[in-house]
């Protein structure tokens, strides 16, 4: 996250490779599904053998024994629509929900969520020199009609995608924070509005960030959740 | 602390079943972990191999003969393992070969070997033993013969001679630095045994099989499955955790850059090994670091080393197996970078036909998914359980196996498929030209219940 503050996401997890390495994000939507990106799977038809998602913690590598850390490994990978390029996990087990460990909420099936609502990103990825990668890291990044968007994007922002504003000094997601959460605050709850893909340059200045609009696939997450 | 399983070849999930005839010849051996299984058979002069059964409890059972195919019948059975002596199964040789106890029995020019018990056209001083391996007319070594297994032959005008078995380390070649090497060298370059993969003694480590299974970490066998510069394995010597392995390099000449058919340029595929595009940037903007210098980021990712791994310039490359194409920087802070930004290839098959709104109405006769995997017929219920079928929903016209959408779904027809992996799918189908349902305008007040919750209260103690 590029021009981001450490702070608490508790729906963000780590996605760790067979070396345990952490090389994507994902949002929790439900004790036993993550939601990420297709973009940082190889394929959907193979097993996950030594993958895992850890939450609980907002250390990138948290130490041996750190207290609220859960470690569960992926079991199953599920691939959305075709031009979704959203993935659901499944996990081995249900993470234990507590302060540090929540599941988001999901919008309403194909909702357009207003101009100007307060959302914010979260992830451990590449900072740019501008924070502390260790840690989990926040940006606060209000909404901005894919209209508005597409004046920038010179109208290749698509209907299943929705963007943010990046203001001046450039706000944004980054290597390693692909997959995670877009979320939106809706009275007092957060609502997964998107999800990080990645984009041609991290925070740039005054370019907006463009993420796929989950609302448009929730159906489908119900679908994979319920079968 | 070699393992006595050191000397057996495992073949996960199969049993050695005798033939009715000589079902006796089995030997039962109860109580036995899989290690005192195998250093039993191994003191054994008559037990070549040994199903070793996991489920329901440890059981040893010693056999005398391998998987030839003439005394016994290999099946599946998920919870047994075989493990047969490699000296009887091994088309090769380690050094000298006086341990072979294949079934070759011609020589080098095609003359059929004479049988050892006889002493005709040519005689000789070797009696065979329940020890010496000198079985039938097959090809041994009983004198340590420098150019290895050899035997009198049928020939009168030519008493004896070599029967050429290849040496391990050339019998299978390695091409570029060895990622796809399943021979059976099992002994590093300096002639250290080779640790079992399966087993963290003495040497603890991360690559265990079930976790790498494209990797075929395949008992002691010499692999490489970090994109080292050549095979290599952990050793059964205390003092040397690993070492790399003696295998013979193909000699074929490579493919031309850039012209196997797998090759990408625009897209990558899986996790991009074939990516041969020009990225050469991270996402964030910050170029890569040229693969032939070692500043700022020292590596051992050299270009002629990995021939065939297209480390051209500072393009994006995955020489290591990594999730994607990945590159050192050339910032000092940041070392290597996945180059995500890069699209995927499309991997769908074309679309068959096409749905008008939803699908729902869809009574068409394509059966496979957008993957290509053939449909689960609605009506049964394996490999996938079905939640949705001909009963729940009869006026779904849920025939046979072909695509349909009975529950409505946004994204158009689907249905079980036949892989187990895969529950369910998006059928080869796309919507009718020009048809898009518009998202919904802002929905007033929506209720969220038990989720999306958050303690925002200013958290300085979790900092350390």
């Amino acid at each position: 996250i590029v021009n981001g503050i450490p702070g608490n996401s508790p729906w963000t997890v780590s996605l760790r490779d067979r070396k345990g390495n952490h090389f994507c994000g994902g949002s929790m939507v439900n004790p036993r599904w993550v939601i990420s990106t297709k973009q940082c799977f190889s394929s959907c038809y193979v097993d996950l053998p030594g993958y895992s998602a850890m939450m609980g913690t907002l250390f990138r590598d948290p130490q041996e024994g750190e207290p609220g850390v859960q470690t569960i490994p992926l079991t199953k990978i599920v691939c959305g629509p075709s031009e979704s390029q959203l993935v659901m996990l499944q996990l081995e087990y249900p993470a234990q929900f507590n302060e540090r460990v929540s599941q988001i909420c999901l919008p309403p099936e194909r909702y357009i969520v207003p101009e100007h609502t307060k959302c914010e990103i979260a992830g451990w990825g590449e900072t740019r020199g501008t924070g502390d990668e260790t840690v989990l890291n926040v940006a606060h990044v209000p909404v901005i009609s894919n209209t508005e968007c597409n004046k920038y994007f010179r109208g290749r922002v698509r209907e299943n995608e929705m963007c943010t504003n990046s203001f001046q000094a450039g706000v944004g997601a980054c290597e390693k924070d692909y997959g995670g959460p877009l979320a939106c605050q809706n009275a007092d709850c957060w609502v997964l509005e998107g999800v990080i893909i990645p984009m041609r340059r991290c925070g740039h200045p005054g370019q907006p960030n463009i993420f796929i609009r989950v609302s448009v696939y929730v159906d489908w997450i119900k679908k994979v959740m319920e079968m | 602390l070699r393992s006595s399983l050191n000397d057996y070849q495992r073949s996960e999930g199969r049993e050695l079943v005798p033939t009715a005839w000589n079902a006796a010849r089995m030997q039962m051996l109860p109580g036995l972990n899989l290690e005192e299984c195998a250093s039993r058979c191994s003191q054994s002069q008559d037990c070549r191999a040994f199903n070793y059964e996991i489920r329901p409890i440890g059981t040893c059972k010693h056999l005398p003969w391998v998987a030839d195919g003439s005394n016994a019948e290999v099946k599946r059975n998920v919870n047994c393992d075989l493990y047969e002596k490699k000296v009887y199964v091994r088309k090769c040789i380690v050094g000298k070969g006086e341990d072979y106890r294949g079934k070759v029995f011609t020589t080098k020019s095609g003359l059929t070997c004479q049988q050892w018990w006889s002493k005709f056209p040519h005689d000789h001083r070797w009696t065979p033993s329940p020890t010496n391996g000198l079985e039938l007319n097959y090809c041994r070594n009983p004198d340590g013969d420098r150019i290895g297994p050899w035997c009198y032959t049928t020939d009168p005008e030519r008493r004896y001679e070599s029967c050429n078995i290849p040496q391990c380390k050339d019998e299978v070649c390695i091409t570029c630095n060895g990622e796809d090497y399943r021979g059976q060298v099992d002994h590093t370059e300096s002639g250290k045994e080779c640790q079992r993969w399966d087993q963290q003694f003495p040497h603890q480590h991360i690559y265990q099989p079930e976790k790498y299974p494209d990797k075929s970490l395949d008992d002691n066998y010499c692999r490489n499955p970090d994109a080292s510069p050549v095979p290599w394995c952990y050793t059964t010597d205390p003092e040397t955790e690993r070492e790399s392995c003696d295998i013979s390099k193909c000699t074929e000449v490579l493919v031309e850059k850039g012209q196997r058919s797998s090759f990408t340029t625009n897209c990558f595929r899986g996790r991009g090994e074939d990516y041969r595009g020009k990225v050469n940037e991270t996402a964030s903007g910050i170029p890569c670091q040229r693969w032939d210098i070692q500043v700022p980021h020292r590596h051992p990712f050299i270009p002629n080393i990995y021939e065939c791994k297209g480390l051209e310039e500072n393009y994006c490359r995955n020489p290591d197996g990594s999730e994607a194409p990945w590159c050192f920087t050339s910032v000092p802070e940041m070392r290597t970078v996945l180059c995500l930004q890069i699209k995927r290839c499309a991997d769908d098959i074309e679309a068959e036909d096409c749905y008008h709104e939803n699908g729902k109405n869809y009574r068409g006769v394509v059966r496979k998914t957008r993957k290509g995997i053939t449909c689960q017929k609605w009506n049964v219920n394996t490999p996938h359980q079905t939640r949705i079928n001909p009963r729940t929903h009869p006026d779904a016209n849920l025939t046979e196996n072909y695509c349909r959408n009975p529950d409505g779904d946004q994204h158009g027809p689907w249905c079980y498929t036949t892989d187990p992996k895969t529950e369910f799918d998006y059928c080869a189908i796309k919507q009718c030209a020009g048809e898009k349902v518009p998202l919904t305008e802002t929905v007033e007040t929506v209720e969220f219940s038990e989720c999306g919750k958050r303690d925002d209260r200013p958290q300085p103690t979790r900092l350390r």
